[in-house]
């Protein structure tokens, strides 16, 4: 059981870095994880420290929304690559990301995910206009609230 | 394995025998505020197992079409998920509140919620994991855990 | 003591049905303020509920991301309305809006708060472009981040 | 009365000097993640007076520029609201950081912190009341607090 949750630990504390530098698409981008006892990892706690581009190393509570929610990410997509779900379900992730990280996180899934499906449910066109397909939904008549549901297969649209 | 469709019959907004899909390797789901988004998403989680407090409701029987206004249209809904496993044989979850409690089959056949469960996790599906849902509002979070709150998250992982 | 409450209650959930429905631009909409306990309101709580344009009654956790923010703004209004601070200062309240509740927002604040200076802070052009003026922060060179501040009058550009 | 200029100095991602106005009826502050716009929001709050807590730092030092790596630049920071009143007269606020603790001025003259907060109070400033300055993420809260939670924030306004 301990051997098992060291060697989960390792797995995604190997990968963090290189998957936060790919979704920051920037090399002087650093991701710590690891335990705060090393002998007895499941002891204890286990620390995740990022440091943003252009920045230097200072607790996670100093990041803004943007930097956090990028960092959240990187860890969601580690975890994965440890123990892989078929698919993700992300709802309004992009809400504190400005455009030039919403094109990030868009191009990473888009290009390195490659056994990973993905869901997500966005407000914004920068986001949304990366996907395979649209799932429309709108309000319909009723009593109550009666969603009615589109859909757009946007490959038949732009040559990918 | 991949999820070609969700099919829901009354769940939250969704009335009668709602189709979605196909579903392709990147899917955004769109619309106005107080469409039914964040419901749908709710569908999926339902679907593999979610409990009720993580749905925004307090009792199963809320899932059911029009019991947000008091007025629910039926006794029961469900919702089903369908994957293609290997490009080749569909297979199929269905989970339904029937009266206040669930009932799960897999492929049309009746199963204990244990050994749907377990047959999800074989496929890597693990609600308990937070692995792969992310619910509206709470993606911040997944980086501000606690460290101990981490460990107990990959407990549950390995 | 208890007088001055009994009143800035009343005062408040008198005004916010109107704000509501001038929020949300639809007469269809309606907001309830008032106190459980009506004889001796300091002694309980004071329940608050909206109806969504379109919607039926129901309680406020059924409410979508986007509708608690307008339910939110339209609660912060009408305290203004009996309490007026001379500015606000609003941190990406945008970010769970779609660009339909985002320009009745935008036009809320321009159209109704005359003794109100409005201070906000967005991502989305589609709310920061009816500002009279922009501050543009970025960030510039330094061990640690150094944030360089810009200013635009939009009001020299387009005739209101 | 009309909040015409913020000044501040070493205060946060600030270095030196930094002068933010004329600032208009409607004003915006744009700029990428992590550029510092929260912080120009930590700056007004604190000249008005809020707690550290609010201003997501453990200490008052902390809001020193430099000090998120350690190495503060100085050993103070200050943050002056300049307002115009009835269109006529300026009325300058200034709150900073010296040494551990906080001195306010009002016009350049050194006041006690309950002498500068009731005369904030007298303007319809009010830190306390949570009535103008919505921070980041705390939007929705606003309207999902508990009845018992909105009689006390009543109670704080009349
Ligand atoms: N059992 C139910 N039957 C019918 N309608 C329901 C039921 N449960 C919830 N609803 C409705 O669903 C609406 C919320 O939908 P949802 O949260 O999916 O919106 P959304 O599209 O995610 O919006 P946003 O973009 O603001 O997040 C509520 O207005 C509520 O009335
Ligand atoms: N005392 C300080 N000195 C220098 N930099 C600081 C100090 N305190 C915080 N910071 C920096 O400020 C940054 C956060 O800035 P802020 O929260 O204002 O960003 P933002 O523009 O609001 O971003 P977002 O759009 O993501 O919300 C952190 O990266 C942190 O390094
Ligand atoms: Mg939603
Ligand atoms: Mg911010």
């Amino acid at each position: 059981r301990s051997e098992r949750f060291t060697q989960c630990c390792n797995h995604i504390s190997d990968a963090i870095d290189g998957i936060y530098k790919k979704l920051a698409r920037n090399e002087a981008a650093q991701a710590y994880l690891g335990p705060d006892n090393p002998e007895e990892p499941y002891l204890d706690g286990i620390n995740y420290n990022c440091v943003a581009p252009g920045k230097r190393f200072q607790p996670m509570s100093n990041l803004s929304g943007g930097e956090k929610t990028i960092a959240a990410l990187a860890l969601l997509f580690s975890i994965h690559n440890y123990q892989p779900a078929p698919f993700f379900v992300l709802d309004e992730i992009d809400a504190a990301l400005d455009n030039t990280n919403i094109g990030k996180v868009a191009s990473y899934i888009r290009d390195h995910t490659t056994n990973l499906q993905t869901i997500v449910i966005s407000l914004k066109e920068e986001f949304y206009g990366h996907a395979d397909a649209l799932v429309g939904i709108t309000p319909g008549d009723g009593d109550c609230l009666v969603s009615k549901v589109y859909l757009f297969d946007l490959t038949k649209f732009y040559d990918k | 394995s991949f999820l070609q469709y969700i099919e829901m019959e009354n769940f939250k907004s969704y009335r009668g025998h709602v189709v979605v899909g196909p579903l392709k390797q990147f899917t955004a789901v769109i619309g106005p505020n107080g469409s039914g988004k964040s419901n749908f998403m709710d569908a999926i989680s339902f679907v593999m197992g979610e409990k009720t407090t993580s749905l925004r409701v307090k009792r199963l029987s809320d899932l059911i079409h029009g019991s947000s206004i008091g007025r629910p249209v039926a006794r029961s809904c469900y919702v089903t998920a369908k994957f293609i496993v290997n490009g080749e044989y569909q297979l199929e979850f269905q989970r339904s509140v029937i009266g206040g409690s669930s009932e799960y089959r897999i492929n049309g056949n009746s199963v204990s919620s244990s050994a749907y469960l377990a047959r999800l996790e074989k496929m890597g599906i693990n609600v308990k994991a937070k692995n792969f849902l992310v619910f509206q509002g709470a993606v911040e979070n997944i980086a501000m855990k606690t460290p101990k709150e981490r460990t107990s998250l990959f407990e549950e992982i390995s």
